[in-house]
C-alpha cells in the first residue's frame, strides 16, 4: 500500500476538541479525487484564453469541453469503481467531469478501505462545528496509485474566520 | 469625513457614480463563498442596504443561495461577503455559497469545487475567503486543486481569493525563521486581494497598506512567466527587502490587487457591527468592481474579463491606484522585528499592482 498525502498534516488544528472514536456503523461521506487527464493541454488552453494577445483570447470552454478533456481514463474509473463496490460501498455519485466521486459508507466500511485511518468526531470553530476526522494518516492499496489523487474528508478541518474587529482604525505608517 | 467603511465609502474612494450599477438586462452574475459554517441571513441584507444602500440602485435579495440554510445565527463572514460583494457589484445578480448543514465528514472547500464542476452555468465572479497555510497541506491536494483553478480559468471564470490576514506570515524551519505563503491565495491561477487601510483613517484619501495583507512568494509554485519581469522589477529596487532566506524568490508571488480592507460597518443578525477588518472584505468589494466591467463587457457583446493575471500584469495594473506605503507584519524576532515586505512603486508582495479606480479600471478593461 502507499500513501497518496505522506505531507498532509493530519494533527488536531487548535480550537478544535475529540469527543472520542466515533461508532462504526455511523454513516460517513468521503470524497475520491480521481486522476485527470491532458493536464498540460488544459495549462495551454487557459494562456490562450486569458492572454488579450492571443486569437483565442475570451473563447472559453463549455463545462462539457473540459469534461471531455480532463476526465479520467476508463481504466481509471473501471479500477476504482470496482474497488469501492468490492468494500461495499455502491452509494456514490460523481461530477460533470467525472474526476470527483462521492461516497456514502459507514465508518466501518471506510476504515476497512483506508488502512490506518480511524474517524473520531471532533467539535470546535466559533460556531461548535462538529467534524469527523482521522487523527492517522490512511494508506491505499499500491494498485490504486496511478488513479487516485487523494481522498478527502480525512484530515483537512473546516478553515476558521480570520476577520477581526479592530478597536479603532491602525495608524497610519509603521506595524502595530 | 466618515466614521468606517461603508458602501458610500467604498465607492467614493473608487470613484464609483450612482450610474455605475448593473443594467438588470444581461445575464451577468457574481457569487462569494465562504465555508465557515456560517448561515447567511437574506433579513441582514436588507437591513444593510437599508441603512446604507440609499444612494445606489442595489437589489436587496441574493438570486440563489447554495448550501442548506437554518435557522442559526448569522455570520460576520457570510454577512460581510455578501453585503459588500452586493454593494460594490450593485444590482448584478448574486450567488451565495455557505456550507452549513453538510455531512460531517465533507470538506466544505472541496464540496465547493465539485459544485464548479458539476453546474453548467456559473456566475462569472467568485470571490472566495479561505486560506490555509501551504505547508499543512499535501501537495496531492494543493496539485490537484490547482488543476481545478485551471479547469474553471478556461471556462472563463474569473476566481478571487483573499490573501490572508497574517501579513508574510512566520514559521520555524529547521530552528530557522521563514515567512509562510498561503494556499489558494499562492495558486498562479486565481487573483489574490491583498488589504489596505486609509493613510487618515477618518477621511476618504490614498490608500496605505493594512499591516494583516496576506503576501509573499510559493514554496510550491514556480512563479508563473505572466508575473516575472513585475516580481523582478520589485526584487531589485525594494529598499526594504527581508534576508532572502526568509522567502523563495523564485515562487509564484502573490497579492495580485488590493482594496480597503480595515474598518468595515457589517449587518449580522440584524444589528450593525463597526470595525471588521480582513480581507475577507477587501475581496468581494474587489469582485464587484469586475462584475462591473463584466456588465459593460456584455453590454457592448464582449465575453467575461476570465482569468484576470495575463491581462493585469501585461498592462502593468493599469486602472489601479498604486500603494506605495506601509509594510505587512511577519516574524516579530531581532532580524525582521516584525517587518515583512513594503509596498513600493508597481507591483509588491503586499498590494499587487494596487486598488481599484473604477473609471480608469474600466477603460483598461473593456475592450477587447
Amino acid at each position: 500500500s502507499y500513501s497518496p498525502e505522506p505531507d498532509q498534516q493530519w494533527t488536531v488544528p487548535p480550537g478544535w476538541v475529540s469527543l472520542g472514536r466515533a461508532d462504526p456503523e455511523e454513516d460517513l461521506s468521503l470524497t475520491f479525487a480521481l486522476r485527470q487527464q491532458n493536464l498540460e493541454r488544459l495549462s495551454e488552453l487557459v494562456q490562450a484564453v486569458s492572454d488579450p494577445a492571443s486569437p483565442r483570447y475570451g473563447k472559453y470552454l463549455s463545462l462539457e469541453d473540459v469534461a471531455e478533456l480532463v476526465q479520467p481514463s476508463p481504466l481509471t474509473r473501471h479500477t476504482v469503481q470496482k474497488w469501492l463496490m468490492a468494500a461495499g460501498a455502491w452509494n456514490c455519485h460523481s461530477v460533470t467531469t467525472q474526476d470527483f466521486l462521492t461516497c456514502s459508507l459507514s465508518i466501518r466500511q471506510a476504515e476497512l478501505l483506508l488502512s490506518g485511518a480511524e474517524f473520531h468526531r471532533y467539535v470546535g470553530g466559533p460556531t461548535d462545528t462538529y467534524v469527523l476526522r482521522s487523527p492517522h494518516p490512511y494508506q491505499l492499496p499500491q494498485a490504486l496509485a496511478p488513479h487516485v489523487d487523494f481522498v478527502g474528508g480525512l484530515h483537512r478541518f473546516p478553515p476558521i474566520s480570520s476577520l477581526k474587529q479592530r478597536p479603532e482604525p491602525q495608524v497610519a505608517g509603521t506595524v502595530g | 469625513l466618515h466614521l468606517g467603511v461603508t458602501p458610500s465609502v467604498v465607492r467614493q474612494r473608487y470613484n464609483l457614480t450612482a450610474q455605475d450599477v448593473g443594467s438588470g438586462t444581461t445575464n451577468n452574475s457574481q457569487a462569494c463563498a465562504q465555508f465557515l459554517e456560517q448561515y447567511f441571513h437574506e433579513a441582514d441584507l436588507t437591513e444593510f442596504m437599508r441603512l446604507f444602500g440609499r444612494s445606489f440602485a442595489h437589489q436587496t435579495s441574493v438570486a440563489r443561495v447554495v448550501g442548506k440554510q437554518g435557522r442559526g445565527r448569522a455570520g460576520i463572514e457570510a454577512s460581510l461577503d455578501v453585503e459588500y460583494l452586493m454593494s460594490a457589484g450593485a444590482n448584478i445578480s448574486t450567488w451565495v455559497y455557505s456550507s452549513p448543514g453538510r455531512h460531517e465528514a465533507q470538506e466544505p472547500f472541496l464540496q465547493w469545487l465539485l459544485l464548479l464542476s458539476n453546474e453548467s452555468a456559473l456566475p462569472q465572479v467568485h470571490t472566495v475567503s479561505y486560506g490555509d497555510d501551504e505547508d499543512s497541506l499535501s501537495s496531492a491536494y494543493i496539485q490537484r486543486v490547482n488543476s481545478e483553478f485551471m479547469k474553471a480559468a478556461s471556462r472563463g471564470l474569473t476566481l478571487l481569493f483573499a490573501s490572508g490576514d497574517s501579513g508574510a506570515g512566520c514559521w520555524s524551519v529547521s530552528g530557522r525563521h521563514r515567512f509562510r505563503p498561503s494556499f489558494p491565495a499562492s495558486s498562479p491561477y486565481v487573483t489574490t486581494v491583498g488589504g489596505t487601510s486609509f493613510q487618515k483613517p477618518f477621511f476618504v484619501t490614498n490608500e496605505i497598506v493594512d499591516y494583516i495583507s496576506g503576501g509573499g512568494f510559493s514554496n510550491v509554485f514556480p512563479q508563473p512567466s505572466y508575473q516575472e519581469e513585475a516580481v523582478a522589477q520589485f526584487l531589485s529596487s525594494s529598499p526594504h527587502l527581508p534576508p532572502s532566506s526568509y522567502f523563495n524568490a523564485s515562487g509564484r508571488a502573490y497579492p495580485d490587487v488590493a482594496a480597503l480592507s480595515d474598518g468595515y460597518w457589517v449587518v449580522s443578525n440584524r444589528v450593525p457591527i463597526p470595525w471588521i477588518s480582513g480581507t475577507s472584505a477587501s475581496t468581494p468589494v474587489f469582485g464587484g468592481l469586475l462584475s462591473l466591467v463584466n456588465e459593460h463587457r456584455i453590454l457592448n457583446g464582449r465575453p467575461p474579463l476570465g482569468f484576470l493575471n495575463p491581462r493585469l500584469y501585461q498592462q502593468r495594473g493599469a486602472g489601479l491606484f498604486d500603494v506605495t506605503h506601509g509594510c505587512h507584519a511577519s516574524c516579530l524576532n531581532e532580524e525582521v522585528q516584525g517587518e515583512g515586505f513594503c509596498a513600493g512603486p508597481g507591483w509588491d508582495p503586499v498590494t499587487g499592482w494596487g486598488t481599484p479606480n473604477f473609471p480608469a479600471l474600466l477603460k483598461a478593461l473593456l475592450n477587447p
